[in-house]
């Protein structure tokens, strides 16, 4: 695992509860509200299962976290490039801001979505939500920190890497043990 | 040496941002090698956090620089480090990934914000 320089984390008072909220005007159509939020909610507790912060939907305007998907140049000076290549990015602590590429064909169901460049929403914000949290890239493969991701390809659980990395900052969830973690590392693996 | 441009690689030309495709034409290539567009290489590994940002008359050379950077993106992505542009470093070029910087010090440029 990585940080950035400083090791940035979100600061509060304990417990933490850091909001999130979807651009009304920034998002797609090709999954439903209920689809996004409910893939969304899912890739935030992962992360809430291994270190005390819980994440809460909010009004977008005072949201800590703040989610959309953009095409092409978008205001931040990193641009998207259409299907694939970048898939989306966020920010450091405690900037908060988490952008998606438009373009892409995200997708919830791959057996509903046949296409060679479907992409899973899940994984990727999965993934930035780490970024969100203060993590940077990581070099161990299975992580869901390593940086790329291929089509059709589903990565959501957090590997040992991933949490190690992310309770070095917030500390670990009083409910997580790594027993658990390893029991479904191990399943995976084999 | 320079290699034909007609080398397949693990990619399929469906399944990959256009731009980032075509550095499979890069294939095999090292140090010493002259492809054309190889800048466009150079552009994505300053991108992505491996070529400094001094290194801004990026050329079509596979120079000593590009060697040592390719060389960081092998280490950093659990690749073998070959120095080489071979087909699993590559493919690990063109696939879909992450905007934030392998090497990002203040993550996407906070600063400016």
């Amino acid at each position: 695992y990585a940080y950035f320089n400083g090791k940035p984390r979100w600061v509060r008072d304990s417990p933490v509860t850091l909001t999130y909220a979807f651009s009304p005007y920034n998002m797609i159509d090709r999954l439903s509200q209920t689809e996004i939020r409910t893939v969304f909610n899912s890739a935030f507790n992962r992360w809430s299962s291994v270190i005390p912060v819980s994440f809460k939907e909010t009004e977008y305007e005072t949201a800590d976290i703040k989610i959309g998907f953009y095409r092409g140049d978008h205001g931040d000076g990193e641009p998207f490039d259409g299907v694939l290549g970048v898939l989306g990015h966020a920010f450091s602590p405690e900037n908060g801001r988490f952008h998606l590429d438009a373009a892409e064909m995200w997708s919830v169901d791959f057996d509903r979505d046949e296409s060679k460049v479907a992409v899973d929403l899940e994984s990727v914000a999965t993934h930035e939500i780490g970024h969100v949290l203060g993590l940077g890239h990581s070099s161990i493969k299975e992580a869901v920190m390593y940086p790329s991701l291929s089509p059709r390809k589903k990565k959501v659980n957090l590997r040992i890497d991933d949490v190690e990395g992310v309770q070095a900052l917030y500390g670990s969830n009083p409910n997580f043990t790594f027993g658990s973690l390893l029991q479904s590392e191990n399943s995976f693996n084999h | 040496r320079i290699v034909p441009e007609s080398v397949t690689v693990i990619t399929t030309t469906e399944t990959h941002n256009a731009t980032w495709h075509d550095f499979s034409k890069f294939l095999y290539a090292e140090q010493g090698s002259h492809v054309s567009g190889m800048s466009q290489l150079k552009k994505y590994f300053h991108r992505f956090g491996y070529l400094s940002e001094t290194t801004s008359n990026f050329t079509d050379t596979f120079d000593k620089q590009l060697e040592t950077a390719v060389k960081l993106y092998q280490k950093r992505l659990g690749l073998h480090v070959t120095g080489k542009l071979d087909s699993d470093t590559i493919s690990t070029i063109v696939a879909p990934r992450c905007g934030v910087s392998d090497n990002s010090p203040h993550g996407l440029h906070v600063t400016r914000h």
